[in-house]
């Protein structure tokens, strides 16, 4: 389990997007 | 349309990827609080319709000020990479 704070979790949203955005478009 | 696993796997390796940055400057916060402000700075450029087609960050900015912030980790850096979308 992780202890997150807010701003951890808003850098986890934006790599995510990052990572969903590469896929897009990589395909 | 997305498959939901792929999703969930970028969501997975997101927070782990955090996750390490966090440890790994543990005793340096200050740069995990800079690795933030970068990430921060692109995805409001990125939100803004305002800042287009004047963009803010590009991909190559972020991953050069990343860079420099992850001087001597590249592992750290090389799965950054992994992250942009143009990288």
């Amino acid at each position: 389990s992780y202890d997150f704070t807010p701003m951890d979790s808003s850098a986890v949203y934006v790599l995510s997007s990052m990572a969903r955005q590469r896929r897009a478009s990589l395909s | 349309p997305t498959p939901p696993e792929s999703d969930s796997l970028e969501f997975h390796n997101a927070i782990s990827y955090v996750n390490k940055i966090k440890t790994r400057f543990l005793e340096r916060p200050e740069i995990y609080r800079s690795f933030l402000e970068i990430l921060h700075t692109y995805q409001k450029d990125q939100l803004n319709p305002k800042s287009r087609p004047f963009r803010g960050m590009s991909e190559e900015e972020v991953f050069t000020e990343v860079a420099n912030l992850f001087r001597g980790q590249e592992d750290l850096l090389s799965e950054f990479g992994q992250f942009l979308p143009e990288a």
